[in-house]
């Protein structure tokens, strides 16, 4: 564990209480995909498998158990008590190719053809294009609520972190994983606009709103 | 191990 990992880990968690808190405060799930967030719940449903197989550590345990019921808890939400704050209209995003696309990548670049291990990539590649739909949804209304930004920021801060700690591992234990960091930096790059956005615009006071 | 060093990541 490194600080850039920790503080990585830490900005995901964030994200996540940020995305809960405007659930709770405005009573609502406007602006919010239900398919970028069920497509979430799946990456840490394949990814974190090795929950029952693979003890790393507490603090791995707790994180993982956090990230799967928390994506299952605001799935609940969005579908029950929420429901009519939700405009399936705007979340148009074809995910059947995301789903279909992450399991053809899987089954080319898995490093080990075994069940774990390549739902484990599987996740690796869904993540990295989970975000579409809720950029998608983002361009088409054109704006956003402040809170909701914030927590796009801490979501995509939490994967251009990890190309800073995959450099670092890279340079101290000579550890690199190619699916994990082009994935990486791919998933990054799709928030290259939103940071431009966020950056001249919500963090001086102003409303998101793409030009 | 490099596969281990891999999954200890989130």
């Amino acid at each position: 564990m490194n600080i850039f990992r920790l503080v990585a880990d830490l900005m995901h968690l964030g994200s996540i209480l940020i995305l809960l808190l405007k659930m709770f405060t405005s009573r609502s799930c406007a602006g919010i995909s239900f398919k970028t967030q069920a497509l979430y719940l799946i990456v840490f449903v394949t990814r974190y498998l090795d929950l029952f197989t693979h003890f790393v550590s507490v603090y791995n345990t707790f994180m993982k158990i956090f990230f799967i019921s928390s994506a299952g808890y605001i799935l609940y939400m969005m579908r029950v008590p929420l429901k009519d704050t939700y405009n399936k209209h705007l979340d148009a995003f074809r995910w059947e190719f995301l789903l279909g696309g992450a399991g053809v990548l899987a089954l080319v670049f898995t490093h080990k053809y075994t069940v774990i291990e390549t739902l484990w990539t599987y996740s690796i590649f869904l993540e990295m294009m989970a975000i579409l739909p809720q950029l998608l949804q983002l361009q088409r209304t054109g704006e956003a609520e402040t809170i909701t930004t914030h927590y796009l920021f801490a979501l995509g801060a939490y994967r251009a972190l990890y190309i800073v700690n995959w450099i670092y591992r890279y340079e101290t234990e000579h550890h690199v994983d190619a699916i994990s960091t082009m994935a990486g930096i791919v998933q990054t790059a799709l928030y290259c606009d939103f940071f431009y956005v966020y950056f001249t615009r919500v963090l001086k006071g102003k409303r998101f709103k793409l030009p | 191990e490099e596969e281990d060093a891999v999954k200890d990541e989130l």
